[in-house]
């Protein structure tokens, strides 16, 4: 899954979720990509967020709504992150999970559980792409 | 004094080549392009590239060796959406998603009629969505029984053993053979397991 927040030089936000969900589902299977506030939410006045990870574990969480509603009460995005996460593997330890969150000034953090998540990204005069790794909760 | 634009997302590695797309056309282009195209074009060119085999086609093939496509784009300014899920036979999920944004007041779009929404709104082409490397991913865990396997509760046969078609148990079925899987062989073991 790719799940990707863009942010504008006016400061207009957006976000986006592409997958071909889990190998050998059950046809008919949707994973966490398609749901707002799932596979990624924004809000322009406050931040964005994306997701990957284990979709039917994380679609009942809506992780990336949870967090992007965390740094609304004031949580930096290290924080929003991590509570959103810590949410989902309270009840499921062995979920593999993953989100991105910034803020609407481009402060960036990322957390999961499960594996060693990795995420991307590139601002400003950056002449290329910088990757973050994340330890596991 | 914010270091804008900016573009972030999922994952390393190939993903980094929709990073880049996203963010050139913000950087080069900001005055013709929102954050809106940056996200679109960013996930597209990871469809192009079906980045680690889990994005765009020949990927994640279901039980019946299908590729099916879910995408979502949303806009941080009205928070308004708009989505495609088990998308068939059409390789530009987040297009799709856009259009349903776009020229649509709803925000979620399945299945065969997503396609045929894409396909007399949008003008996308069907095509197969499987590429050899799935059917072979497909066809080597058909001759491993199935297995893994997210089926789960009381069916027939055992899912944790064989593969389908299944049903529901009933009381009448015989419970020789070990036919009850009530477990998740996913859940039980975490290399195994597939994720979005």
């Amino acid at each position: 899954t790719i799940s990707m927040v863009a942010i504008h030089s006016d400061g207009t936000m957006a976000a986006g979720t592409s997958s071909n969900g889990a190998t050998h589902k059950v046809p008919g299977r949707v994973g966490d990509g398609p749901i707002v506030g799932s596979g990624s939410y924004v809000d322009s006045d406050i931040g964005g967020c994306g997701a990957t990870g284990d979709g039917d574990i994380m679609m009942r969480f809506l992780p990336c709504y949870q967090a992007v509603e965390n740094m609304r009460r004031g949580l930096s995005p290290q924080e929003a992150a991590d509570d959103a996460v810590s949410r989902m593997i309270k009840r499921y330890p062995m979920a593999m999970t993953g989100i991105v969150v910034v803020d609407n000034k481009g402060q960036h953090a990322g957390a999961g559980s499960g594996w060693t998540f990795t995420y991307a990204f590139r601002s400003g005069d950056m002449k290329e792409a910088v990757t973050v790794t994340v330890p596991a909760l | 004094s914010m270091n804008l634009p900016m573009v972030i997302n999922t994952w390393a590695g190939p993903f980094t080549a929709a990073t880049d797309a996203a963010f050139e056309v913000l950087s080069l282009t900001p005055h013709n392009t929102t954050a809106l195209d940056a996200v679109q074009i960013g996930c597209a060119t990871c469809e192009r590239n079906q980045c680690d085999g889990t994005v765009g086609f020949g990927g994640s093939p279901d039980e019946n060796c299908e590729t099916t496509l879910d995408a979502l784009i949303m806009d941080g300014q009205t928070l308004r959406s708009g989505a495609v899920a088990g998308l068939r036979r059409v390789r530009d999920a987040i297009g799709v998603a856009r259009l349903v944004h776009d020229y649509t007041e709803h925000s979620l779009l399945a299945g065969d009629l997503a396609t045929r929404f894409a396909v007399d709104f949008g003008g996308f082409v069907e095509e197969n969505l499987a590429t050899t490397e799935s059917l072979a991913q497909c066809e080597a865990w058909r001759a491993a029984d199935c297995q893994p396997n997210y089926r789960a509760g009381h069916i027939v046969p055992d899912a944790g053993a064989q593969c389908g078609p299944y049903a529901p148990w009933k009381a009448s079925d015989s419970l020789d053979n070990a036919e009850l899987h009530e477990g998740n062989s996913f859940e039980s073991s975490s290399s195994k397991r597939s994720h979005d």
